[in-house]
């Protein structure tokens, strides 16, 4: 095709698509092979806070990351979850797929794996995430993911119980939850 | 994160994520980013569409997978982006979230959600540098 080779991504992330172009097309590298790269320049640039070591914290204050690379020739895939300690996750992700049978690693295990392929393993917070999770804390902890817990999950960091499933309202259960988060151009998935 | 699908000249296609996830999630929670079908897609004989938004809810509905199995019935890329949210937005209408979708041959769209515009990257032969786009949502 005229129009091939193609590299598209999500969001403004100009960086990571030169570099996946230069390696499909300059390099005449792999699809995968390409891909795994342009996603690097974005861990490594931690681009929007979004991707990379350094940002969105979780309720404990800790990094953790996610990715995972497919093939459409040979439908494999390899992927890893809740990494933790590892800031090459996509890099780790090509891994599983050419290394195992598996197709997704998730959490401490996963970074067992990465250390024993090699990778080095080191903290993912950085200043910025702490002092993120901190004002986080000082806002009593809002906004945050729960529901059906008390005390009350909107004026209270916790710790939560849950309350008896006869006192939830599962009619109220739906859209509230979701337009509280601030999902948007620093916060998504 | 970042959802990235890449063609070679052989016409071979890759798709893949990378996430940090959601700012202050529960401890263990998990996005749709290293899911197949949700975070990503890739198929050689069709195409392949990468998610972003609420990985909360995009992993339920498989909108990657279902992008390219629209276009394997025919769909564009765009009207395959649009369709994979509007299965969501009909159930969560403040659902926040980006597709981007590609056919085998080089084709590409985008849809979006919830936010005003979606911006996306490409890069090909045709406008050898990389361009921005954006869409209304």
């Amino acid at each position: 095709s005229q129009t091939l080779p193609l590299v598209i991504n999500t969001w403004g992330f100009t960086d990571a698509t030169r570099e996946a172009w230069d390696a499909v097309y300059q390099r005449n590298l792999s699809s995968i092979d390409s891909v795994v790269l342009g996603c690097s320049v974005c861990e490594r640039e931690q681009c929007d806070g979004t991707v990379g070591y350094g940002g969105s914290p979780d309720e404990n204050g800790e990094t953790t990351l996610d990715a995972m690379i497919m093939d459409g020739k040979t439908m494999n895939m390899g992927a890893v979850a809740a990494l933790r300690n590892v800031k090459d996750v996509i890099a780790l992700a090509k891994h599983v797929l050419l290394y195992t049978k598996h197709s997704m690693l998730v959490g401490s295990q996963a970074t067992e794996f990465a250390e024993m392929q090699g990778f080095k393993t080191e903290p993912l917070s950085t200043n910025t995430s702490k002092d993120m999770w901190r004002s986080w804390r000082e806002n009593n902890c809002q906004p945050n993911y729960w529901v059906n817990v008390k005390p009350n999950p909107e004026a209270s960091c916790g710790p939560y119980k849950p309350i008896t499933e006869n006192d939830i309202d599962v009619k109220s259960h739906s859209l509230k939850e979701y337009s509280v988060i601030g999902y948007g151009k620093y916060n998504h998935d | 994160t970042i959802g990235m699908i890449v063609i070679d000249r052989a016409g071979n296609i890759a798709s893949g994520t990378s996430t940090n996830g959601a700012r202050h999630k529960i401890p263990g929670r998990v996005g749709d980013s290293p899911i197949p079908g949700a975070g990503s897609y890739a198929d050689n004989e069709v195409g392949a569409a990468a998610a972003t938004g609420d990985g909360d809810v995009l992993m339920r509905f498989l909108p990657s997978f279902l992008a390219v199995e629209l276009m394997r019935q025919g769909h564009t890329p765009k009207e395959a982006g649009k369709i994979a949210l509007s299965r969501i937005t009909k159930h969560y209408s403040e659902f926040m979230g980006a597709i981007v979708v590609a056919d085998k041959n080089g084709n590409y769209g985008a849809a979006c959600h919830g936010i005003d515009e979606f911006p996306f990257s490409v890069y090909n032969l045709a406008s050898n540098h990389v361009q921005l786009i954006k869409i209304g949502c």
